[in-house]
C-alpha cells in the first residue's frame, strides 16, 4: 500500500507546471524515505531530478518500494483538475497499474477521484557524482526567469559568466547583442532578494534558452534560485520545494564547435 | 557555431 497526502494540492500543482514542458512520462521512485524522479528530456540534455521527502508529507505510507511510470501530460492535467486549497491523497496498491488521485476540498464537502493508468518505462538512471562547483550563485528566481526571457529575444544561447564582481547574463544574435550584470548584494535587509555568489574560480559557459525557459517555470516554488557552475559540466539550477524537497534541473553546456 | 552536448557525455548510466 502507498499512500501520500499533501494538506493543499498548490505544490504538486507547481511541481507539475514545473517539468511539464521537459518530461512526456517519468518514473516516480516511492520508497519509505519519500518519492523520487529522475528523467532526462527527449534530447538527453537536460535532467529533472525531483525530490520529496516523506517527512515533508502530511500522510505518508509506503509498505513496498515502488516505481511508478506516469504520463506527465496526463498527470498535469488530473492535478489542474484541484483547487490549490484542497487536499491531494497519491494512493496505489503494492503492485499498481494504476494510481488514484483524491482531492478533497478545505469543507470536506466535495471529494473527487481520479485514477490514472501507470505506463512500463525502462529505467534510465544517470549517477551524478556529487560536484564541487566553482561558481555556486543564489539569486531571487523571478530575476532569473526575467533575465532568461528577456536575453532569449536576442539569441539562442545565454552565456553566463561568474566572477568575484558579479555574475553576467549575456546572449547576441543577428539583431544585436544584450547583456545583464548582477552585483552581489551587499547586505539585502531580505533574504529572498539577495544575490549571493560563492567562488573558487571565475566560469564561463554557455546554454541553450529553450531548456532554461523551461526550468524557470519552477519560479513559482521558491523565491530563491542556485546555479551551481564549473567549467565544462552540466549547470544545477536548483530551487527549494517548501519544507518538503527540492527540484534540481542539469543542463549540459553548448560546446564550441 | 555552438553545439550542444548531452549529459550522457558527463555523467554514466547507472
Amino acid at each position: 500500500m502507498f499512500e501520500a497526502r499533501l494538506a493543499q494540492s498548490a505544490i504538486l500543482k507547481k511541481v507539475l507546471e514545473a517539468v511539464k514542458d521537459l518530461l512526456t512520462e517519468a518514473t516516480f521512485e516511492c520508497s519509505d524515505s519519500g518519492i523520487q524522479v529522475q528523467a532526462m528530456d527527449n534530447a538527453h540534455v537536460s535532467l529533472v531530478s525531483l525530490n520529496l521527502r516523506s517527512d515533508g508529507f502530511d500522510k505518508y505510507r509506503c509498505d513496498r518500494n515502488l516505481s511508478m511510470g506516469m504520463n506527465i501530460g496526463t498527470m498535469t492535467k488530473i492535478l489542474r483538475c484541484a483547487s490549490s486549497e484542497d487536499t491531494v491523497t497519491l494512493r496505489a496498491v503494492d503492485s499498481p497499474d494504476n494510481i488514484i488521485f483524491i482531492f478533497e476540498s478545505q469543507n470536506k464537502e466535495k471529494l473527487a477521484e481520479y485514477e490514472m493508468k501507470l505506463i512500463n518505462m525502462d529505467l534510465e538512471h544517470l549517477g551524478i557524482p556529487e560536484t564541487m562547483y566553482s561558481c555556486v550563485v543564489k539569486m531571487p528566481s523571478q530575476e532569473f526567469a526575467r533575465i532568461c526571457r528577456d536575453l532569449s529575444q536576442f539569441g539562442e544561447a545565454i552565456t553566463i559568466a561568474c566572477s568575484k564582481e558579479g555574475i553576467k547574463f549575456s546572449a547576441a544574435g543577428d539583431y544585436g547583442n544584450a547583456n545583464v550584470k548582477l552585483a552581489q548584494t551587499a547586505d539585502s535587509d531580505k533574504e529572498e532578494e539577495a544575490v549571493l555568489i560563492d567562488m573558487q574560480e571565475p566560469v564561463k559557459l554557455t546554454f541553450a534558452c529553450r531548456y532554461l525557459n523551461s526550468f524557470v517555470k519552477a519560479t513559482p516554488l521558491c523565491a530563491q534560485v542556485k546555479l551551481s557552475m564549473s567549467s565544462d559540466v552540466p549547470l544545477v539550477c536548483e530551487y527549494q520545494i517548501g519544507e518538503i524537497g527540492h527540484i534540481r534541473y542539469y543542463l549540459a553546456p553548448k560546446i564550441d564547435d | 557555431p555552438v553545439n550542444q552536448s548531452r549529459l550522457a557525455g558527463y555523467y554514466g548510466l547507472n
